[in-house]
């Protein structure tokens, strides 16, 4: 996270860390039940067998895990059949923990949204994860056709179809009612953008897809997965993944 | 090769590999299969590439491989394209099976022309592609210079009437691009090579049609997909299954979809829970329900765990007659299975007449028992 600040221990016990053998922390994850978790399909390029993954839980310090954080092996991923890699489409994955993790005030699951739900009117949503932290200048304005560079230049930089399709969430962090200077970096792949809602329960509402190498030294938009358009497939997989598994 | 011997089919003079092969060298020509430079005056390359790249593989999700097709939109440079592509695929001589590299004014003119682009957004050229590791044209080693007639869009773009070259992304989104507009030009579906729905003007690739997946407005690309028989159900993917085999708690369709919304709760107060099978409904009969077949219903619907189980009295004068099904008598020996395949038919109708009827609460979410609640305390 660029431009974050670090988080109260078991401030977001949902986000877990997905790693894989010498690597380590490879992608964020989100618990969603007892035995299932919500990350993005890019993280498992080149490494598409479940048994090479494992999910740690109730970590705060990536490098010191502590007595409370909690590791499962992955039993199974479930990638979206329509992901497609060469323009980062349809990104999330269902994975299937090999046992339920324990419930505990640094491990608890999030809520997922119902279809079509949106967050509520001046709700504060946060994105969090263990990526990369650089080095942002505060002197850095982002440039703009009036400053020098012509239309032409920033064709290079433009997602503009994805900002109409529904599968996605493009945060343009510049457009928020209060700004707070933060942007999702490599690393963070996976992990959750979640919003309060009523009674002080937290929904996902985005998974860290990708961002523009563009501006990637200063607050880029991010474009996440858009969770609630994808509700109906996670249930089905889980039904499907538990209960009709002959 | 990159272990230190070659792997056994090259070793002993097999005729798979090249005799100038040699036991620790398996260097050989490859056919160019990166989309991105299929247009090239040359079709062989040899890895690894003059960027780092061990296969055409790496190379095709690498950075440089979006970076430059990007930047080729802005007409920096004429023969970047041809330029990229000489680092990302290298010509390989198919006699000296050595990479034949790009010129150094190739390069050089590359750099000057586009690198101060890159740096208005905030982009750096690749660290790479050092100018003074090729040759210069004209001395002893051969190196690549763009030749007249060159293409200089790749596959990945679409070529204006002007000449500029455009992401083949942007054919056809709405905006106009090229500098003539010609991007926006003839943009029906069958031009573009892709399938119109039916009454809208939505253009789908024709593999999106029947594959189980709805894109069309009103869904008609998933429409007529399937030819069954009378007594056959289509599943999702339009497979066609028995009628009898649908909901029975076993997967007969491929994709799994005969046994999906098989069990529901009616939206009604009562809660009726009711289950889809052989392609009729059912109501459940309370009479050797228990507690943990409502925990089931509850899990398998996705809607947390039961908050009250009640037996409800069959309506009287209900139109037609009741379908029932009954919980199997090996209900538990069923680990893991969906609540269909614990119920079965029978061939009396319930004795106490009496439905089942769950209402389920969803699991606390989305807290932080850590952090500590206080709803009492109002933001001002």
């Amino acid at each position: 996270i660029l431009g974050g600040r670090v988080s109260r221990r078991g401030a977001w016990p949902w986000q877990c860390s997905l790693q894989s053998g010498q690597s380590g922390h490879v992608c964020g994850c989100v618990l969603i039940a007892r035995r299932w978790a919500l990350t993005v399909a890019h993280c498992f390029e080149g490494r598409e067998s479940a048994d090479l993954w494992r999910v740690v839980l109730g970590l705060n310090n990536l490098d010191h895990p502590g007595v409370h954080s909690q590791s499962r092996g992955v039993r199974s991923i479930i990638v979206h059949p329509r992901y497609n890699r060469a323009v980062v489409d349809y990104d999330i994955s269902v994975v299937q923990l090999d046992s339920e993790v324990e419930e505990t005030a640094l491990v608890r699951p999030v809520c997922l949204p119902q279809p079509g739900q949106l967050p509520s009117p001046d709700s504060y949503c946060y994105i969090t994860g263990w990526g990369h932290m650089g080095n942002r200048s505060e002197s850095t304005r982002l440039p703009t056709p009036a400053s020098g560079g012509s239309d032409r230049h920033f064709n290079i930089c433009s997602e503009r179809n994805m900002m109409l399709d529904r599968r996605y969430l493009l945060v343009l962090y510049s457009s928020f009612k209060h700004v707070f200077p933060v942007a999702v970096k490599y690393g963070d792949s996976g992990g959750p953008l979640v919003c309060e809602e009523v009674g002080g329960h937290w929904t996902l509402f985005g998974l860290t897809s990708w961002g523009s190498v563009c501006f990637s030294k200063v607050l880029g938009p991010g474009v996440y997965s858009n969770v609630t358009h994808f509700t109906p497939w996670i249930q089905q997989q889980i039904y499907i993944h538990t209960y009709l598994t002959d | 090769c990159i272990s230190a011997s070659c792997p056994s089919a090259c070793v002993g003079g097999s005729t798979a590999c090249d005799p100038r092969n040699s036991n620790s060298s398996c260097t050989r020509c490859e056919p160019i299969s990166l989309e991105l430079c299929m247009n090239l005056p040359y079709n062989l390359t040899r890895y690894p590439n003059y960027l780092g790249h061990q296969s055409q593989r790496e190379s095709s999700v690498s950075w440089e491989s979006s970076l430059f097709p990007a930047l080729v939109q802005t007409g920096c440079y004429q023969y970047l394209m041809f330029y990229a592509c000489t680092l990302l695929v290298p010509k390989c001589d198919p006699v000296s099976l050595q990479r034949v590299p790009p010129c150094r004014s190739l390069c050089r003119t590359a750099k000057e022309k586009c690198e101060s682009v890159l740096g208005i957004v905030g982009l750096q050229w690749p660290d790479d592609s050092d100018c003074s590791q090729f040759p210069e044209e004209g001395g002893n080693a051969t190196c690549l210079l763009p030749e007249p007639g060159v293409d200089e869009c790749s596959p990945s773009h679409f070529k204006c009437g002007s000449g500029r070259c455009v992401l083949a992304s942007r054919r056809c989104d709405g905006h106009l691009d090229c500098d003539d507009n010609s991007d926006e030009d003839d943009c029906g579906c069958s031009e573009r090579a892709l399938w119109e729905c039916p009454g809208s003007k939505v253009c789908i690739k024709a593999s999106m049609i029947c594959d189980g997946f709805p894109d069309c407005p009103l869904l008609v690309d998933e429409a007529n997909c399937s030819v069954c028989r009378d007594n056959e159900l289509s599943c999702n993917n339009h497979q066609c299954v028995h009628r009898t085999l649908w909901c029975d708690g076993k997967r007969h369709c491929s994709d799994s979809s005969d046994e999906w919304n098989c069990v529901s709760l009616a939206d009604r107060s009562d809660s009726v829970l009711t289950v889809f099978r052989t392609a009729a409904e059912y109501q459940v009969c309370a009479d050797e329900w228990n507690h943990e077949l409502s925990h089931l219903t509850c899990s398998q619907l996705g809607l947390g765990v039961p908050s009250s189980v009640s037996m409800v009295p069959d309506q009287p004068g209900v139109p037609g007659r009741r379908r029932w099904l009954h919980v199997h008598p090996e209900w538990n020996l069923r680990n893991g299975s969906a609540l269909q395949a614990r119920l079965e038919k029978r061939g009396h109708a319930c004795h106490s007449r009496r439905r089942v009827s769950v209402q389920c609460s969803r699991e606390e979410c989305g807290l932080r028992p850590a952090v500590g609640i206080y709803p009492h305390r109002k933001k001002r």
